[in-house]
């Protein structure tokens, strides 16, 4: 039901995704 | 943090708020640090415009860091994260300034995450007429909640309500979501009726102030749309990607 990751706002993403790591530059 | 007590009528969910709340020094203190970095592709000295725009996208990682550190949201998985934040994120600003506002406590000016304090006849001057109309809604609102007698626990809970204000056909785990909007309810609904006995409507008063701080953003998102039609926003800007996501 939700959004897919065409509509997914990348920077909000990395800064919930904890795999990342290191946080994106804003 | 200060240490927080519990006491008659104060209900274990605003405590455990209280105690997840960010120092503001410390968020004041990082997004100054962020400001004053130069950034890869933008001019060493923006436009005034341009920091405010960093300014909110440096505000608005700070309520990330929050939400994810928040009972319940952080049990989420990623997707129903977004979806939460991507249905709230300019309400959460809005509020957010709303209450520094309130604490600033003073009607001719208004007081940035960074401490700045703007009068407000340098907003109607400089700010252009989109922007101040929507700094003066917000005061109106400032004015509302302080006569309301807004305190740190019921600010703590509405934004815990904010975060949680979707209904479920949006999200994979909504019993959870449920729970903390049925737990944050109740929190405030006792706790306003132990600490403001005298003001029996309080409840009702604040959450309909909610409705208020969703039309303010409502206004915030339409200014934000206006200036990156103009192509005004800075690039990479985290609050337009937030404009743009595919919405629920």
């Amino acid at each position: 039901p939700c959004q897919g990751a065409a509509g997914r706002p990348a920077i909000l993403y990395a800064l919930l995704s904890p795999s990342l790591g290191a946080r994106p530059s804003v | 943090p200060e240490p927080f007590s519990g006491g008659p009528g104060m209900p274990e969910l605003i405590l455990q708020l209280l105690q997840l709340e960010p120092d503001e020094d410390q968020v004041r203190a990082r997004i100054v640090g962020c400001l004053q970095e130069p950034a890869k592709g933008r001019p060493d000295q923006p436009a005034p415009f341009g920091l405010l725009c960093r300014m909110a996208d440096q505000t608005f990682i700070s309520i990330v860091d929050w939400a994810r550190r928040c009972m319940v949201f952080k049990e989420l998985e990623v997707a129903d994260q977004m979806t939460l934040l991507q249905n709230c994120w300019s309400e959460l600003l809005v509020f957010d300034h709303i209450y520094r506002q309130i604490q600033h406590g003073k009607e001719d000016s208004i007081l940035l995450v960074t401490g700045q304090e703007v009068e407000l006849t340098t907003v109607a001057a400089q700010a252009g007429s989109l922007l101040h109309s929507l700094v003066l809604r917000a005061q109106e609102l400032v004015l509302q909640l302080h006569a309301l007698q807004l305190d740190r626990q019921e600010f703590v809970c509405l934004k815990f309500l904010i975060l949680f204000s979707l209904d479920g056909k949006f999200l994979n785990n909504y019993s959870l979501v449920k729970d903390a909007q049925e737990k944050a309810n109740a929190a405030l609904l006792d706790y306003t009726l132990c600490h403001y006995p005298h003001c029996g409507d309080k409840f009702q008063q604040l959450l309909l102030c909610l409705v208020e701080v969703r039309a303010l953003s409502m206004q915030a998102k339409e200014y934000l749309y206006h200036k990156h039609l103009g192509n005004e926003m800075p690039r990479n800007n985290l609050l337009i990607e937030m404009l743009q996501a595919k919405q629920t």
